[in-house]
This record gives structure tokens, C-alpha cells and sequence, in this order.
């Protein structure tokens, strides 16, 4: 668990038996260089590390007759504090139906994963309509049709030539006359820093109205998460995250920097390329492995 | 900030830690970087700042800016094989590629590799119709041995003087997948001698320090002869190819920035060192 983890990062601070000002300073040296080679942002660990060392080096690790074990504490609880501590849970028991829009870089895996949510959605009961709502990459209306034939449920019959925000208003209307009670709305992969695509996220959202915006991010994406999770958040709104990717061997360092910096929820975690390949995101997990 | 005691000012290390940090280039490389500059750099230079960074910027520079020929294309055919992790931007990229070739005047013929993806095989004849060349594909999930064998017989028999090698994205962690990559470079090899000629490995700007590993793990499966760097249209700065060139002397041939036809650039280490730093 995440306490035998941190032990073992400072194993070397332990032979010292009590825990010192100076040593503290080496422990979150090493916790700093584990954290930043896990692809934690810069800046989240510097806040992280300036968080822990006020808390270690005041009373509370001072007057302890166990600092190291204190110590560890103070980090595991810093942690839990951003990651958050258990898994959180999609609302569906909302008057249907529930809309949720993907939207994400460039290859982040927003089809892939639209059709894995739309078969975990059907497994709970639901009988969920996609959209595909990406018109601009060559065959992305395709690639959701074929997931859609797949997992055996139904997809909007999009026509190459519509534009994003008329698809939504149709499938809106689709959804209401067949009486689907989920509508999961694939969308292109943009940069936050392209404004036309961005306006066009904008007015797709407006028209929607989703209950649920999910910011679909690559396990492996590096110091620009912060970057990509600010821009989305500020510009569009961000109500929870999907990480995928994560049967890689990324430490996944993005995850703690998009919590820090949007506090959305992390929903679920892509963990291959089939449509079975997704399941609930556990915090402490990633927690364990971020910190190596 | 580290063990800059004497030297380096502890302010300018922070700077200019946070900057190599922040574009990727990872924390090890940051402090091997910054550690060099002791050797490099007088008393005085260590305590200018505008000194230090072109120092740095130099440094940096001289890592990234490997030598690498243009691409041979006198193989009858040269064939190049495009490899990486799910989602960088292979087919994307092997449709820059041709339509940059095929303006060019050269006769290319793609091989739709990918036969696993939904819809991989479609968005490649897409691209093959906007570049303007043939794209060989085969049944619906056929194995990508014989469709790759078949593109490349084909651009034999058509005297074309480049096939581009689609493959599956994967992720270099999955074994059976890193050995059908050493399958399919045997089988390139079997349809015509000495291919693939160029083994293309595509990388994301926005990928952190997995990509190493990914360039390491790929390398040591197939050979990987140089690099693609994509989607440094964005606010990615793509610093991972700077301990990717340190360690595996790979250089980068291509960059992506941006997802049309014509968004394909020839590798320029000024440019790119110019982008870390601003
Ligand atoms: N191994 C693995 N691959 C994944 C996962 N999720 C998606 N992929 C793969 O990642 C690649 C990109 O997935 P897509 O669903 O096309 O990504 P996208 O975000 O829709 O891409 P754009 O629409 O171009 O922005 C595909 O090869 C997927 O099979 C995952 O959890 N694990
Ligand atoms: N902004 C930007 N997007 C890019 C660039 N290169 C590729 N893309 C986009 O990235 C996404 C994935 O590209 P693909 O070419 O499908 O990537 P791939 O590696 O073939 O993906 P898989 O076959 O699923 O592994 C698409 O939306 C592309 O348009 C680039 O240089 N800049
Ligand atoms: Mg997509
Ligand atoms: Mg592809």
C-alpha cells in the first residue's frame, strides 16, 4: 500500500531513527525527484512538497515518538488529499437522458472509450445512444459506428459534410423519440489553445446541456497535462476525467496534476484496447504507483 | 534546487530548472545539464545569466542535432515501417509523408498494416486518396504479415520508389505485440531484401518521461533507425527527444504540427531548442 511505498522511498531516513530537520529535507528531496519523474507537474510538486515539510517540520513530527512513521503519514495524507480517497461514481439516477460529452487532445482515446462506457452503461441496464460528433478526422464517424456494432449498442447515423453542433441538436432529438436513456457524445481531439475548436466545444456544450463533461486524458501525458486540464476547465468545464492507457507502464504523474489543478473527479481508467478494457478508478492505486 | 553551492546562483538554477522541467526534459537530464555547466563555464560566466542559458541552449543544441542522410529512396523500393504507442500519430504522419513524396514525384504505395483498429484500414485510404497513391489493404482482420508482404510485392511490381508500413499502435509493455513487430520486420525482409530500410518510430510531444522507455523498448525489439516527433502545434514542448538523443543516439527526422496534409516539417534543432526556451 501506499505507506509500504513510502517507506521504502526512505528507507535511508530511517537508519537515522529520529526524524531531523536535515533529514527531512532528504526525504523530500527523494519524494520531490520520484514525484517529477513520474510526470508530476513542476509547480503541483512544489505546492505537494512545500505542504508536507510545513507539516513535518512543526509540532506535529517534533513532539512524536515515531517522526518516520509521522512523516509518512503526513505525505500519504497530503496525497489522499489531492488524489482523493475512494473511487467516485457516476450519477445515473438522474431524469434521463443522462448526457455525457468526451472531450480531449488529439488521441487521448475518446472513441475507444465512449464505446467502453456505452457497454458498461448497457451491462448496468441502460440503453445508451452515441454520437459520433467528430467530423474532421478521416474515418472517426466510422471508427464509432464499428464500436458501436461491437459493444451492440445504437449510434446516431451521422453524415459526413454536418457540422458538430447540428449532430447534437439531432441526436438530441433522436434520443428523445427512441427513448434512450444515456447519450454519450464522442467528440474531435483538439488543442485548448485552438480557439475555433474550442468555440465549437463551447456551442456543442451549450446545446447539449451534459450532465456529465468528461476531460479524457492519456495516462502517459506529461508536464502539459497542467496545461491541457487548466485550459479545458476555464474554457469549457470540467466534471470528471477518464485516464486511459493505463495497462502502459506510465506512472501516470498526469493524474495527481489534473486533480490538483481542476479537482474533478477521476472516473474511470482505460486499461487496454478492447471494449471490456475499462474499469472504476481507484485513487489510492495510482497514488502508489506515481510515487514508484 | 540542487548542489549548486559554489557557482550557479540558487535563483537562476531555480528558473531554469522549472523551464527544462516543465518542457519535459525530466528532472535527471535537467540536473545532468545544469551539473555540466560547472565544467563548461568560468566563475564569472556561471554568475551571468544570459551566459549561462546560451550555455545551456548550446548544450542542448549539440544533443538534439543529430546527423541523418535524407531518406535513400533508391531501394526499389525503400520501404519504411511507422511504429509506436496507441494514438501518436502513425497513419496521420505516413499521410504527410506520402503526399510530401508524391508531390515530389515519387510513386508511393502504402501498406495498411493496422488490422486490428476500427477503422484503421479506412482512415489510411483516406489519406492515400489525399496524398495521391495507392494503399494496399487486406480482408477484414487479416493478418498484417500478409497484407504488409503484399504492399510491398506490389510497389516491387509497380517500380514505386517508396511503401510506407502502417502498424497497429501498441504499447511496447504487451510482449506478443513487440514480437509480431519483429515478425512483421522479418516479413518485410522476405518480400524484399534488406527492407524495412528506415524504421520510423512516431512519439507525442505531449508523452512525459514514458517515452524513453518507449524509445528504449522499441529500439531493442526492431531497430528503430529515427524518430518523429507530433503535435508540437500544441503547448507541448516535446524535451523527452533530448534524453532520447543522449542515450540512444536517435535522431529526429520529422515533426508533426498539426493534424492537415501539409503540417509535416523536417527535424530543426534551432527551432526546436529556440521553442524549449521561450
Ligand atoms: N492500450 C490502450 N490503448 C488504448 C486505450 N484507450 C484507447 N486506446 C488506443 O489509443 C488509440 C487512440 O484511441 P482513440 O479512441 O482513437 O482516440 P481519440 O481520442 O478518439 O483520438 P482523436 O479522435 O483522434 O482525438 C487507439 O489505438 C486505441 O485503441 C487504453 O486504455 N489502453
Ligand atoms: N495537433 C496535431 N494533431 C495530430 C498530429 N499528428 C496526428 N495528430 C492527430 O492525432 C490523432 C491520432 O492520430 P493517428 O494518426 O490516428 O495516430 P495513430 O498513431 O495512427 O493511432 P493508432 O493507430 O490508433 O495507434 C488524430 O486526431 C490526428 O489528427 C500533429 O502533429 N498535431
Ligand atoms: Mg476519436
Ligand atoms: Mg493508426
Amino acid at each position: 500500500n501506499l505507506e509500504d511505498k513510502l517507506s521504502e522511498i526512505l528507507k535511508k531516513v530511517r537508519g537515522h531513527g529520529t526524524l531531523s530537520e536535515d533529514n527531512i529535507k532528504e526525504a523530500l528531496r527523494d519524494v520531490r525527484l520520484s514525484l517529477l519523474e513520474a510526470d508530476v507537474h513542476f509547480t503541483v510538486v512544489k505546492d505537494f512538497i512545500n505542504a508536507v515539510k510545513e507539516r513535518a517540520v512543526g509540532q506535529e513530527v517534533k513532539a512524536s515518538l515515531t517522526p518516520t512513521q509521522d512523516f509518512i503519514r503526513i505525505v500519504s495524507e497530503e496525497l489522499t488529499k489531492i488524489m482523493g480517497g475512494r473511487a467516485a461514481e457516476l450519477d445515473l439516477k438522474k431524469k434521463p437522458p443522462v448526457i455525457i460529452l468526451m472531450m480531449g487532445l488529439q488521441g487521448s482515446g475518446k472513441t475507444t472509450t465512449t464505446g467502453k462506457l456505452a457497454l458498461r452503461l448497457k451491462g448496468q441496464g441502460k440503453k445508451p445512444l452515441v454520437v459520433p460528433a467528430d467530423v474532421q478526422r478521416p474515418a472517426a464517424i466510422d471508427q464509432l459506428k464499428t464500436v458501436a456494432g461491437q459493444v451492440g449498442v445504437d449510434c446516431y447515423d451521422t453524415k459526413p459534410g454536418m457540422k458538430a453542433p447540428d449532430i447534437a441538436k439531432l441526436a438530441l432529438a433522436q434520443a428523445d423519440r427512441q427513448g434512450q436513456d444515456v447519450v454519450l457524445v464522442d467528440t474531435a481531439g483538439r488543442l485548448a489553445i485552438d480557439l475555433e475548436l474550442m468555440e465549437e466545444l463551447r456551442e456543442v456544450k451549450g446545446i447539449l446541456n451534459p450532465h456529465y463533461t468528461l476531460l479524457v486524458v492519456d495516462a502517459m501525458t506529461g508536464q502539459d497535462a497542467v496545461n491541457v486540464a487548466t485550459e479545458f476547465k476555464n474554457q469549457i468545464g470540467i466534471d470528471g476525467v477518464v485516464m486511459t492507457k493505463l495497462d502502459g507502464d506510465a506512472r501516470g504523474g498526469a493524474a495527481l496534476s489534473v486533480r490538483a489543478v481542476t479537482g474533478a473527479p477521476i472516473y474511470f481508467a482505460g486499461i487496454g484496447e478492447k471494449m471490456e478494457a475499462l474499469e472504476v478508478f481507484y485513487p489510492d492505486r495510482i497514488a502508489q504507483r506515481i510515487l514508484g | 534546487a540542487v548542489i549548486f553551492g559554489r557557482g550557479l546562483d540558487e535563483g537562476l538554477v531555480d528558473e531554469l530548472e522549472a523551464l527544462l522541467v516543465t518542457s519535459d526534459i525530466g528532472i535527471r537530464t535537467a540536473e545532468k545539464l545544469l551539473e555540466g555547466l560547472k565544467q563548461d563555464l568560468s566563475k564569472q560566466e556561471l554568475k551571468d545569466p544570459a551566459a549561462v542559458k546560451k550555455r545551456l541552449e548550446e548544450k542542448i543544441r549539440g544533443i538534439v542535432a543529430q546527423k541523418v542522410a535524407p531518406l535513400a529512396l533508391d531501394k526499389g523500393p525503400t520501404v519504411l515501417m511507422v511504429i509506436g504507442v496507441n494514438g501518436v500519430g502513425k497513419t496521420t504522419t505516413i499521410g504527410k509523408l506520402a503526399a510530401r513524396y508524391t508531390q515530389e514525384g515519387k510513386k508511393v504505395v502504402l501498406a495498411a498494416g493496422d488490422t486490428f483498429r476500427a477503422a484503421a484500414v479506412q482512415q489510411l485510404e483516406i489519406w492515400g486518396e489525399r496524398a495521391g497513391c495507392v494503399v494496399v489493404k487486406g480482408p477484414n482482420e487479416a493478418d498484417p504479415a500478409s497484407v504488409i508482404f503484399e504492399a510491398i510485392q506490389k510497389a516491387k511490381a509497380e517500380k514505386a520508389d517508396l511503401c510506407i508500413c502502417d502498424t497497429a499502435g501498441r504499447l511496447h509493455t504487451k510482449v506478443n505485440l513487440m514480437e509480431e513487430l519483429k515478425k512483421l520486420k522479418r516479413v518485410m525482409n522476405k518480400a524484399h531484401e534488406g527492407a524495412p530500410h528506415e524504421v520510423l518510430l512516431v512519439l507525442d510531444a505531449t508523452t512525459g518521461q514514458n517515452a524513453i522507455t518507449q524509445a528504449r523498448q522499441f529500439k531493442e525489439a526492431v531497430e528503430v533507425s529515427s524518430l518523429a516527433l507530433t503535435k508540437l502545434d500544441g503547448t507541448a514542448k516535446g524535451g523527452v527527444v533530448v534524453a532520447i538523443c543522449d542515450e540512444l543516439g536517435l535522431p529526429v527526422r520529422y515533426i508533426g504540427i498539426g493534424e492537415k496534409v501539409d503540417d509535416l516539417r523536417d527535424f530543426n534543432a534551432d527551432e526546436f531548442v529556440g521553442a524549449l526556451f521561450e
